[in-house]
């Protein structure tokens, strides 16, 4: 089984 | 903003190229050019825009200005695009419509369309565009779409691998396996074939398939793509544009519970 990581956990708003 | 494209199909190219990956998005003009960042609905792909003066025949953005779209409105009116016509951008300065003029004077033709404005409402993210990666590839993007519409049809999950050998692209489906690996090459004749990779540790990541599928959609942007992976960042495939600029997709890896 795999998870999908989400593009917020690694880039943090500016 | 007062933004003159000599070829019309440049910016057709670059909408084209994310059309279908997010619905909307903020382009963020000013003195130094175009720029604009979108996720698409699942929070998974992050679209990069850049288009600097240099793309264009002539630019002049007299004040920062934000222009809102819906992206598959603004493809419609770009269906008019083709090579023999110039289009410029306008935006008053209390923007409510983007105006785009096509112009062909050859056919002393020329086409008018206005574009309603929206107001997005979205995060612009801290992306380095310069991220240190411990990874990076360029390749042919003729080769990279073929590599992906092959592998992707036998499982939803797709793998880079890339190790000194080479890059492998690996699917593991229910009833097949695919996989192709792809050396480092200098084609003398044809620039565009050459693959060479960089790497500073060796790395193996998994996508969702479907997103690699929205990629691809970009290589008409250019013949090449630049690849990059790190284990703890999302993978970026960039195509960039011969006069500057591009566009770039960030991708969040799959990872094995």
């Amino acid at each position: 089984k795999s998870s999908q990581r989400s593009i917020g956990d690694f880039f943090s708003v500016k | 903003l007062e933004a003159k494209f000599d070829d019309s199909t440049i910016f057709k190219k670059i909408i084209d190229s994310f059309k279908d990956s997010v619905t909307q998005i903020n382009f963020v003009c000013s003195e130094s050019g175009i720029e604009a960042q979108a996720i698409d609905d699942s929070r998974v792909l992050l679209v990069t825009v850049s288009i600097p003066p240099s793309c264009f025949e002539s630019y002049r953005c007299d004040r920062p200005t934000t222009i809102g779209v819906y992206l598959a409105s603004l493809a419609k009116l770009l269906k008019s695009a083709n090579t023999n016509s110039s289009l410029t951008l306008y935006v008053a300065d209390k923007p409510d419509e983007l105006l785009l003029l096509f112009e062909e004077p050859k056919n002393q033709k020329s086409m008018e369309y206005k574009l309603k404005l929206v107001d997005i409402t979205a995060d612009m993210l801290e992306v380095d565009s310069d991220m240190k990666s411990d990874v990076t590839v360029e390749m042919s993007s003729v080769e990279f779409t073929k590599t992906v519409r092959d592998l992707t049809q036998l499982s939803d999950s797709f793998t880079v691998s890339v190790t000194k050998d080479g890059i492998v692209f690996s699917v593991q489906g229910d009833t097949a396996q695919g996989k192709v690996l792809l050396q480092p090459r200098e084609d003398l004749a044809d620039e565009s074939n050459n693959l060479s990779i960089s790497m500073s540790k060796t790395i193996d990541l998994s996508f969702a398939s479907k997103y690699l599928l929205d990629i691809i959609k970009a290589a008409s942007i250019s013949n090449k793509i630049f690849l990059k992976f790190s284990d703890d960042t999302p993978a970026l495939f960039e195509f960039k544009m011969e006069k500057g600029g591009g566009v770039g997709f960030y991708l969040a890896p799959k990872y094995d519970d």
